[in-house]
Order: C-alpha cells, then structure tokens, then sequence
C-alpha cells in the first residue's frame, strides 16, 4: 500500500492532436 | 544477459530509472527503431509497454510532474510516428496496437484505483504510482489505440481484398458441380493471370497469418476477437455486393460453392476457437443469398419461405438476385415477373434502407477491456539487444 493517504495528482493531459503539435521530432523532421 | 550487475530479484522494485537527457534514445531504441520483425519476435509480449511503464514509475516516484508528461508524450509521438512511416505494414501496426494497450492496461493495473486492482498480487499493489493520477492520459492512449486499430483494419483489407472476389467466388473447388457454364455466359477474364489467382485456400492462409502475428505480439484475445469479426464482415460483404453485380455468379452451383466457402471459414473459426466472436453472424446475408440461389423459386409457398429465410437481406437484394439468377441447365427456369412481383408485395412493409450494396468501409466500434498482468515488473530484464544499457533497474 503507499505509504500515505496522499490523493494522487491529476496531471492534466493535452489531446492527441495538441501532443503532435509539440513537435518532440523538430530537429530531425526538418528537411 | 540482463544489462545491470546482477541482484537478488527482490531487491528490485519494478522501476527503471533514466537521465532526462536520454529521453529520446529511449525512445529512439525501443520505439522508433525497433523492428518487430527482427530483434522483437524473441521478446516477451508487451516488453516495450512494461519497460515504458517502469520508466515511467520511476518518474512518478521521484515525484517528477514534467519527466510524466514528457515521458509520456514523447511515447505517444513515437508510436504516432512510427505508425505514419510504417503504417501499412502489418506486424509493425499490430505490434504497436498490442503495446499500446498494454500500457494502456498497465496505467489502470497500477493507477491505485479500486475498480483495477482486483487481481493484483500484494506486490502489484506495491508497485502502484504514488504521487500522479494519469486518468487523462489514460483516455489519450485508448484514443490512440482506436486510430491504431483503424489502421490495423485498414492494413488487413488492402491485404485481404484482392483475394475475396477470386477466392470466395471465382475460382471453384467443388469438382462437377459446374462444368456447365450458364448458357451465354462467357467466362469473365480476370486481370489475374491463372497461376497468380486466389483460392479460398489463399484466403484462409492470409486469415492464418493475420492471427499468428497477433497471438506472437500477445495481443488481448478480446481483441483478436474484434479484428476477426471485422475481417470476416470484409469478406462477406465484398463477396456479396460482387454477386449483387454479376450475373455469372447468381446460379445454383455458385450457391453451392458460396456454401461451401462459408463452412471452410467457419470451420478456421472452429479450429482458433473464435466461434464466439461474431464473425460468422457477419456473413449472414452472404449465406441467405447463396440459400435463395438454391432454393425453389415458383410458387407462393416459395415466396413465403423465402420472405422468412432472407431477413438479412433487404427487399432491393432479395429482387436483384431473383433478378440475375441464370440457370445453369435445362432442368431450371429463370424467375418470373410475376414470383419477383410477388415477393416484393410481400416485403413491402419491411422497414429498411433501399440501399443495395454494403458497406465495405464500415468499421465496427471497438473496445479495448481491461487485461490485467499477472507478470513480475521486478522479473522484467532487459535484453542487450535493446541497447538500453543506460536505463538502471531499481
């Protein structure tokens, strides 16, 4: 069990769509 | 040989810890240039889920909000990316469906929620996040797998159809049952030469092949179950909009093979234990055509049996088969005005779409249910073959 009744924190995710738009490949993709 | 100085196994505590600035060498090595052809095939199933799963706790545990997120992008994107470059390969979109969804799988058997921990050992529930709630990513991931799974779907039908017409309807097996054309037929060329043509046989080969891969990648049974139901709606409903389309396939001996068809495929569902899966309810209106092409078609009573036999087929198919049926011998008839006039009175309350053809395009909804692991994440070595030397096991 954990080792505190600490809730979790809910990690706001971006949508699919707004994830490819942080390009994480720029460097590389770029001709 | 595992990558780190070897420990007792229970010193570890299922998390691999990693530099922020190898990042994308993980993902580089284990997503981007992986070949599931290669190196993979002598993986356990789902190893890249489970160790993208470990790094991660090891980001939750050191309490590391953005190394998540990052973590967890940089993932998502790979998979993405990987997929547009090698999307119409087969084993590389079922090998990355199955991994989605054991991570998938992995962030609700570890979330710490109640509804997921139910077949946890002591231990698992040990190894659950402790500090990040990832519902929402959770949600992300599912919306991934569904554009895998389309593209799986699509991959399996570029495949598949070129093989339906000739192997489900041209090319016949069952010796002496045609010899004879349909008078004034000729016989249609095919744009395929002969050695190159389809067989059902070819057919069932491909299905083989397709299940194979995905049983290797340790995909979800439930999840098989939903590919092979859709492949077999890809069959059925390719084969009856081209025997709506061509009168040399609307005559007894072609009902006789359709048939016979259908029992070989059912027989490979019988044979992979996926009677149960929906498929063969799938090919329904492709048996009732072949039935009506074998049935008595004269009298009321006919037109009765017939009306109550063809409830998968609207009125607008039921017409046109009666339509283009052609017979083979002496001993038939074609089918009267007035019998296709009588059945059409009969069926004119259906409520229905006057639409003739199917849909080939249609894709069911799928759903990907919780498969929980009752794999060791301490167990979990990592081959060399990875060159992943620089994740730590902890």
């Amino acid at each position: 069990p954990r080792p505190s009744s600490r809730p979790r924190v809910l990690l706001k995710a971006p949508t699919l769509q707004e994830m490819e738009e942080m390009n994480i490949f720029e460097e590389e993709d770029s001709p | 040989r595992p990558v780190n100085i070897p420990r007792r196994e229970k010193d570890f505590q299922g998390m691999l810890e990693y530099k922020k600035e190898d990042e994308l060498k993980l993902v580089k090595n284990l997503i981007l240039e992986l070949k599931p052809r290669g190196v993979a095939v002598n993986l356990i199933p789902g190893l890249p889920a489970y160790i993208l799963f470990m790094c991660l706790r090891h980001a939750d545990y050191v309490n590391d909000d953005q190394r998540v997120r990052s973590l967890l992008t940089c993932t998502i994107n790979s998979i993405k990316k990987i997929l547009k470059k090698r999307g119409d390969d087969f084993e590389t979109v079922s090998f990355w469906l199955s991994n989605t969804c054991r991570f998938l799988h992995c962030l609700k058997q570890y979330s710490g929620d109640d509804q997921f921990m139910k077949h946890n050992s002591t231990k698992q529930n040990d190894h659950c996040l402790s500090n990040f709630d990832l519902a929402e990513y959770r949600q992300v991931l599912s919306d991934l797998a569904i554009q895998i799974y389309q593209q799986l779907i699509k991959c399996m039908e570029n495949i598949l159809q070129p093989m339906i017409v000739s192997g489900m309807l041209e090319h016949e097996t069952i010796q002496g049952v045609s010899g004879v054309k349909p008078t004034g037929l000729r016989k249609r060329t095919s744009s395929i030469a002969d050695e190159g043509t389809y067989t059902l046989e070819s057919i069932l080969r491909q299905l083989s092949a397709f299940h194979s891969i995905m049983c290797q990648h340790g995909t979800d049974p439930e999840l098989i179950k939903q590919v092979v139901k859709q492949q077999f709606y890809i069959i059925g409903a390719v084969t009856l909009n081209n025997l709506l389309l061509r009168k040399d396939m609307c005559s007894w001996s072609k009902g006789m093979q359709i048939r016979y068809n259908v029992s070989q495929l059912e027989e490979w569902l019988r044979e992979k234990n996926l009677m149960n899966c929906g498929a063969k309810e799938t090919l329904e209106p492709l048996i009732q055509a072949a039935q009506l092409l074998q049935v008595k078609k004269k009298t009321d009573e006919d037109a009765e049996a017939i009306c109550s036999m063809c409830k998968a087929l609207s009125t607008a198919q039921i017409v046109k088969v009666l339509n283009l049926y052609t017979p083979l011998n002496e001993f038939e008839e074609r089918v009267s005005v007035t019998f296709i006039r009588t059945i059409q009175t009969r069926l004119r309350d259906r409520m229905e779409s006057p639409q003739l053809l199917m849909d080939t395009k249609m894709i069911y909804p799928v759903t990907f249910p919780f498969n929980p692991s009752s794999l060791a994440l301490e167990t979990i070595q990592i081959p060399t073959s990875l060159n992943l030397n620089f994740l730590t096991r902890v």
